[in-house]
């Protein structure tokens, strides 16, 4: 397997995603 | 009064059963209740300030509390009752002493109810904390609890704070998906963040503290029906350790029983990392099994229960069945490093990992 094929990622996904999200 | 009390255990009587010197035989908890065995798990009990890591089975009817006498004995202390409803499972709740919580039901959970361990040694505390269509429930840290119950349509995903005194401090709901969510997993390390997998082979991920839905990940249909066992984050991804649907078996030599998949949480994409097989030879699929750290433990339907170091990537122990009997069910103990393994007649064995 081949993580890179993962797409674009980000350290602080937890704190992106939850700014991002409906509250 | 007549105290029910283990057997010393006899470590060399058990030595053929072994065939991995990684487990050491410490003692055996018999239970007398007679009813079928159902589950077993560790917690921690305190009085007069001090704080001792004892072991609760559940029974059909029955859950029991036994207290160590020393390295190698423990001695039942306390049994809860109960009377129209089965236990279905031990619900341990991570940060708590005094306190374990039970799911009740015959197929399906119908109730969660909190035991209490009193401090006369007398009054049969437990506490009714939810009833209904109850399809998962996790203890979590920080004083925890999580459910998720009712219909499709209507489904509750919630989370209960403990007190103190066992009491509910708190309680708020997260962002139910549009697919029944059938277990949860903590993320190790990451105190906010929930994971749930879904009956249409999704993983769901909140944010605990202000109960948003983050993400859904579907992933391969193939791990339809997994479980996570343990779930941690590094260098941006999620990792997730579930045991192996097995869906292909017999179609290939490697007999897979958990395996490790990372997932993109930015970009929902996934994809398995490794897997972890049964060494040449055996047999067998995975029934049910416990994750702490970096070991994985589970019983197989021959039986045996097997054991991986998921650092090492193989299988580092297996523990045939003992006396003819075959093991039902297996658990980290949450306070030592004690295996704790059981088979339905009510015999649990404490193994030491060393």
């Amino acid at each position: 397997c081949n993580v890179t094929d993962l797409g674009p990622i980000s350290l602080n996904w937890f704190e992106e995603l939850s700014s991002e999200a409906p509250p | 009064r007549l105290v029910e009390q283990t057997e010393m255990a006899d470590p060399s009587a058990c030595d053929d059963s072994l065939n991995s010197h990684d487990l050491q035989l410490v003692s055996k908890l018999k239970s007398a209740s007679g009813s079928c065995s159902v589950d077993v798990s560790a917690m921690w009990w305190e009085r007069a300030g001090v704080k001792e890591s004892c072991i609760i089975t559940a029974c059909e009817y029955v859950v029991a509390l036994w207290k160590p006498l020393d390295a190698k004995r423990w001695k039942k202390n306390y049994t809860w009752h109960f009377k129209e409803i089965p236990v279905l499972q031990i619900v341990p709740v991570p940060d708590v002493c005094n306190l374990v919580c039970v799911a009740l039901g015959n197929l399906e959970i119908r109730e969660l109810r909190a035991l209490l361990c009193p401090c006369d040694d007398k009054s049969d505390k437990q506490v009714l904390l939810k009833s209904g269509n109850i399809e998962a429930v996790a203890g979590l840290t920080k004083r925890r609890l999580v459910s998720s119950s009712g219909t499709l349509d209507d489904q509750q995903v919630e989370v209960m704070t403990f007190a103190e005194d066992g009491g509910i401090n708190e309680k708020h709901f997260l962002m139910p998906p549009e697919e029944a969510v059938t277990t949860f997993a903590e993320v190790q390390g990451m105190e906010e963040t929930l994971l749930g997998t879904t009956g249409m082979s999704s993983i769901v991920i909140w944010n605990l503290k202000t109960g948003q839905l983050l993400k859904k990940v579907h992933i391969d249909e193939s791990y339809h029906g997994s479980v996570c066992h343990k779930a941690y984050s590094d260098m941006g991804l999620l990792f997730l350790v579930l045991n192996h649907p097995c869906a292909k078996d017999g179609q290939s030599l490697e007999k897979p029983v958990f395996q490790l998949i990372a997932i993109n949480p930015k970009t929902s994409l996934n994809v398995g990392v490794m897997l972890y097989c049964l060494p040449h030879g055996q047999a067998g699929r995975f029934l049910e099994g416990d994750v702490k750290d970096h070991f994985a433990a589970a019983v197989l339907t021959s039986g045996t229960i097997a054991i991986w170091d998921l650092l090492l990537g193989h299988c580092t122990a297996l523990l045939p069945p003992v006396s003819d009997q075959n093991w039902s069910f297996v658990k980290w103990s949450s306070t030592d490093s004690h295996l704790l393994a059981g088979q339905k007649d009510g015999n649990i064995f404490v193994y030491r990992c060393t």
